[in-house]
């Protein structure tokens, strides 16, 4: 499904050069649940964005399905981004002057499914991740782990093939982070594909294969007890 | 040094009403190093924005040092926001057009610091948090985990008496969240005060109290054993 060949992303800074992801090569099956964690800076974001169509490598291939995403049209790309993978961002990025419904509603209002389809699968999405009560907040007015739950719905709504989050449970105390995972171990029952940074082993262990990165390299590549 | 009495943070929305905090009553001594835990939305933030002089309580008082809070003219409530407390926030709150460097400088320049020291001051807080090759950065040229970082190196920088971190290691890996909970030991051996916010019980069994909310209200209130 996914397949990142020889990937490096580098940033020139004035004399500098910084190798964010350094000569990574990752394969990911179908419907596999991988967790991928290493040290702060060690460029986990980094792969999340270009597995994401987020961001391109400085050089390598990223092939999604077999086809170079470099050949992706900028309309494919677009349906890709919204309707086949559904990123948690490490920082939410929620729209600041819209409430968590609307926030939640977004990919599906890209998605063109009509309103009354659009609102009731918001409520369900919010009502997963406990937010039922949360809907007409705005983002500066929840509390940071309802922030990130709200990322979460976001991301789930669309029912995307590929589920990528980037620290999910990051802001969340054990019991609520432990909802979300129960969500997405259910999500990975029904055929999606997972792939998840977190720097908590717990979590981690939930997933099939851990990716460990180590200064932008792969340090080791395993299957886990569950995998 | 804190005294919070009978405190209570209601938000009207529409219909409904919120108790963010409802009748808390909390009494921290100076040099007391306390952790805050409790799941998510049970009102964490909104009681260190409070302390913080960052947020008013709707009802209920502060006192700092024996004095109320509300009768604190404007500029000695920016003097105690600039000088004695250092705040991490839960979103790091940055300045996107700033570098590391500049966003950690800022709390000394507003203190008359003169450059020279300055400089000195803010290289010395980057080394301490490891991100001594990161001032050049703004803030999206660097990682979740560096930014974390940058926000605690800001915090520090002023030397406050009272540090008031929000979730600090919410977005780092276990040996850099280390790394930052050793230099937290070391300002309390200094004489400092701590209170941190976090859902991560080992984090809480550093400090040496742990306050316990549940749904805007303290549920427990007790020593740990390093206490
Ligand atoms: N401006 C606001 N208007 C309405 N409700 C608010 C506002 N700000 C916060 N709240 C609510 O107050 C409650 C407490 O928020 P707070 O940010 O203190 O929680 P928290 O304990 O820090 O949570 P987390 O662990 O998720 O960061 C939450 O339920 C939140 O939705
Ligand atoms: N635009 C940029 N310019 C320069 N350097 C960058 C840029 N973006 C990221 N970096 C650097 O690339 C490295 C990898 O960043 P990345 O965000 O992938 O790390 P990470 O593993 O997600 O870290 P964390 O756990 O702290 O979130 C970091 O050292 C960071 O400073
Ligand atoms: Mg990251
Ligand atoms: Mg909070």
């Amino acid at each position: 499904l996914i397949e990142i060949d020889h990937v490096t992303k580098r940033y020139e800074m004035g004399a500098e050069t910084i190798f964010a992801l350094n000569d990574v090569t990752v394969s990911v099956a179908e419907n596999s649940y991988l967790a991928i964690m290493g040290p702060s800076g060690s460029g986990k974001s980094t792969l999340m964005n270009i597995v994401g169509c987020l961001d391109r490598p400085t050089s390598g291939t990223y092939r999604l399905r077999e086809r170079l995403v470099d050949e992706y049209s900028d309309d494919e790309l677009a349906q890709v981004r919204n309707r086949e993978i559904g990123f948690v961002f490490q920082t939410f990025n929620l729209m600041p002057r819209s409430d968590a419904f609307r926030n939640v509603e977004l990919p599906l209002v890209y998605a063109g499914v009509p309103p009354r389809e659009r609102e009731q699968r918001v409520r369900e999405a919010l009502d997963h991740v406990g937010l039922a009560d949360r809907g007409k907040h705005r983002p500066s007015e929840l509390s940071g782990g309802q922030r990130q739950r709200v990322a979460v719905a976001r991301a789930l709504v669309n029912r995307p093939a590929i589920v990528l989050a980037d620290e999910p449970t990051g802001n969340l105390d054990t019991r609520t982070g432990d909802e979300i995972l129960a969500l997405f171990d259910q999500l990975h029952q029904q055929g999606q594909t997972l792939i998840l940074v977190t720097h908590e082993e717990e979590v981690a262990l939930r997933a099939h294969r851990i990716i460990r990165l180590r200064d932008g390299r792969v340090e080791s590549d395993e299957r886990t007890a569950a995998g």
